[in-house]
């Protein structure tokens, strides 16, 4: 298989960078080679994969703004397998500075075509927005990841982006497939999250994952170390929920 | 006390949106006269305070975009004391609507002008982001109120904020104070949370706020129920936490 995933939902705080983190980690321990290109200006992938704040430059920004080659921005084995493209505060000028720049939504897509072949799983932690950047990387992807914590007005905000999705098909003639949607920082004491799943299933069907991320205090421990979660607590719920995403993720890929 | 006031994160999920909502039903409780002005295209401070979300319009929007007066896109008494002013999807435009408009920064400022002095409070909830409306927000405002959740890079995203405030008060002329850092959805098993929140409160000293609100379901729960915690549980933790906070916000605003 050759994917590549990107991870979104408009909607903030909901799971994606610590999905993107492990996701890529439980990938690359079984074996496959994985890059993750970091497409948040707060870098918060980077800086939870060990990179240094002061050392987040050379980043993407390079290659998107500036004309470098990709391959000179790819930082070789952050993690064993994993390679990475940082992010950095200058990406959340993209709009501005690529605003007149022509195929301007197609330029990270023609920035990964000559290292495209060389991984299994290229993987993009979006912001939270569905602004230039992020429509950069559903036009380069091959399908889409959407982190979804059940809570008030989720099922109507994934309703959204299906749309949003929708028309960027139409109107950039994009093929990005779902992947599926994934429900994360799962609380079973809250009594609608339960409701809030069925309603997104019945509605999106065999698109919802099979697996459930949950709440869990070492995933949010874990980027404090700079460490995936099958690092800092190989033995912990959150290991073993991400390790189901893992074979999940695998499996599906090979029906797209 | 007269007192306009910016909710703000650029991080996603901080607890803004709970923040304002509660906020502005604990203090016209306590009598006084409130606006909330709903800055979010995703509108969740509208619907967590009960509005249908086939209900929306008229919203900000009108009075933004179309010209319309702010008065006819105020809406009594959504809780007892609390007007609002709702978004809507369309709001997420705002960056590209107004990018030719003279003054755009200050729109929001002069729309609120002639019902400023109708109000002991107008809280302002933003979007995760600083892009044009935020910065219309920030420009408004007299105080903004960061929400922060002490976890991984919280602390480093709120220099970053400070800075991004500071750099507006000197391009703009604005002269937005700080009511302060309220620290949110608190979860004193993160075995970090004590560490990130010693960090900010060496860092910003007296900016940080007294009152911490930590993890409580309630609080999840009552947007389910179109209601403020005060109404949803007033017996739980987030309520007496939340009307801690109504007690320190009026006390640091009488001294701004
Ligand atoms: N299952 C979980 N259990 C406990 N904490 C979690 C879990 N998943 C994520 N977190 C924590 O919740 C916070 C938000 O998660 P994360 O940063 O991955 O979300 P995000 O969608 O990438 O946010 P943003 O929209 O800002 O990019 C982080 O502090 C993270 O460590
Ligand atoms: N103290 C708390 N305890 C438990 N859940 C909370 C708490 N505060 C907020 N939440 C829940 O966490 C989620 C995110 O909170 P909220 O929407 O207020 O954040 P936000 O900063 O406004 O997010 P956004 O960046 O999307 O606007 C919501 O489901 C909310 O109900
Ligand atoms: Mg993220
Ligand atoms: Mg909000």
């Amino acid at each position: 298989t050759r994917m590549m995933i990107a991870i979104i939902n408009n909607k903030g705080g909901t799971g994606k960078t610590t999905t993107c983190v492990n996701l890529a980690v439980g990938l690359a321990g079984r074996g496959h080679r994985v890059l993750v290109v970091d497409l948040d200006s707060q870098a918060s992938a980077s800086l939870a994969l060990g990179v240094q704040d002061d050392a987040l430059s050379p980043s993407i920004c390079r290659a998107l703004f500036d004309g470098t080659p990709v391959k000179d921005v790819i930082r070789s084995g952050i993690q064993p397998g994993v390679d990475l493209i940082t992010a950095e505060m200058n990406l959340s000028n993209a709009d501005l500075l690529l605003a007149k720049a022509a195929g301007r939504e197609r330029r990270l897509n023609d920035l990964l075509a000559p290292v495209r072949d060389a991984y299994d799983y290229i993987l993009c932690d979006c912001a939270s927005a569905l602004s230039l950047v992020p429509i950069n990387a559903l036009v380069a992807a091959d399908c889409c990841l959407a982190c979804l914590t059940p809570e008030h007005l989720a099922h109507e905000g994934l309703r959204m982006l299906a749309r949003a999705i929708a028309r960027l098909r139409i109107n950039m003639g994009i093929d990005v497939q779902w992947l599926g949607i994934l429900f994360t920082m799962v609380n079973p004491r809250l009594r609608h999250s339960s409701s809030v799943m069925a309603k997104v299933r019945e509605d999106f069907g065999r698109n919802v994952l099979t697996t459930e991320i949950r709440r869990d205090v070492k995933l949010a421990e874990a980027p404090f170390f700079g460490r995936s979660i099958f690092h800092h607590a190989p033995a912990s719920k959150g290991a073993k929920w991400y390790g189901n995403l893992v074979d999940e993720v695998i499996e599906r890929c090979r029906n797209i």
